[in-house]
């Protein structure tokens, strides 16, 4: 799965999600990546791209309930991506990660699985790549 | 913070250090930061982040080291099944496409639906019918095949085959040769 989360200079996000789906998948199974407020979701606070084990992904309606919590609790995007990838999902049994971006231009990128591919690019035009934990 | 930017991912899992090669890495960090740059290029153009998104994304969906487009896992019957979806923050208009077979950029469909179509998702067929209508580009499926997906196939159908229950459809894919765990 492939995923993107972008805040343009006038201000908006958008998000974005690309996925091949499940080796060995059958009877049409599709996972979050497709699914508004599961695996792509973005508001004009709050862009999340989602990868992960896509059934609890929509369960749990991650991408939109990290940009709920932003939106009704007023928390910050870091600490709601965190909330939702590091204690709701993995209660749940959930792997996976997303990445996020708020109005403000912060950045999250949350994972529970032991890698995930992310950059990240700013207006300096300097990009970042990371796979482990680092 | 910055005033702008972008953020992308490539998938999560079961991504060894031990199974990765410094060649792979090499690889999969260098198609990451072309992604970056495409959609960065965008944005510093004064560019909406939509189009940021889908020129990141197209790149990621042309490289065979991810599992979306050009490098897409294969289906149970050995069939490439695509799916993508795109969202506009400002307005919430969203766009999404699932089980898709000859849509050789995924996430460009999707945004078809949500720019030209009053719907918010198509799926199979229908998907592939309205991108013929909107000229979205579409190709052989041989062009999804990567030898490596293949072998991730034959290696899950063989595990299958070995166990009885759960069936493997309900679990995430594991690819020993790269230690990669990719879900979808």
């Amino acid at each position: 799965t492939v995923g993107a989360v972008a805040l343009d200079q006038a201000g908006n996000l958008a998000a974005g999600t690309s996925t091949g789906g499940m080796t060995n998948k059958r009877y049409g199974r599709v996972g979050d990546s497709p699914i508004i407020g599961a695996g792509t979701y973005a508001d004009p606070r709050c862009a999340v791209s989602a990868t992960g084990h896509g059934e609890y992904f929509i369960r749990y309606t991650v991408a939109r309930d990290i940009c709920a919590r932003v939106e009704y609790q007023g928390k910050s995007l870091t600490e709601a991506a965190d909330v939702v990838i590091h204690d709701v999902l993995v209660k749940a049994g959930g792997e996976g990660g997303v990445i996020a971006m708020d109005a403000d231009g912060h950045v999250a990128m949350p994972f529970n699985s032991t890698g995930m591919y992310r950059g990240y690019i700013g207006d300096d035009g300097a990009p970042r790549v990371a796979i482990f934990p680092e | 913070q910055p005033k702008w930017g972008l953020v992308i991912h490539g998938g999560a899992g079961v991504i060894s250090r031990e199974n990765l090669s410094a060649e792979r890495e090499g690889q999969v960090r260098a198609a990451l930061e072309q992604a970056l740059r495409a959609g960065h290029a965008v944005l510093a153009s004064g560019g909406p982040s939509l189009d940021a998104v889908t020129a990141a994304i197209r790149v990621l969906e042309d490289s065979p080291y991810f599992n979306a487009g050009k490098g897409a896992v294969f289906n149970h019957d050995g069939i490439n099944e695509l799916d993508a979806a795109i969202m506009d923050g400002s307005t919430r208009a969203a766009g999404a496409v699932a089980g898709l077979r000859h849509v050789k950029n995924p996430i460009e469909l999707a945004r078809r639906v949500m720019e030209k179509s009053p719907h918010v998702m198509m799926i199979g067929e229908g998907a592939e019918a309205f991108a013929r209508a909107q000229g979205v580009e579409l190709v052989d499926p041989k062009y999804f095949y990567t030898e490596e997906r293949w072998q991730g196939l034959q290696r899950a159908l063989e595990k299958e085959r070995e166990q009885t229950s759960p069936p493997s459809s309900l679990r995430p894919g594991h690819d020993p040769v790269t230690g990669d765990h990719k879900f979808g």
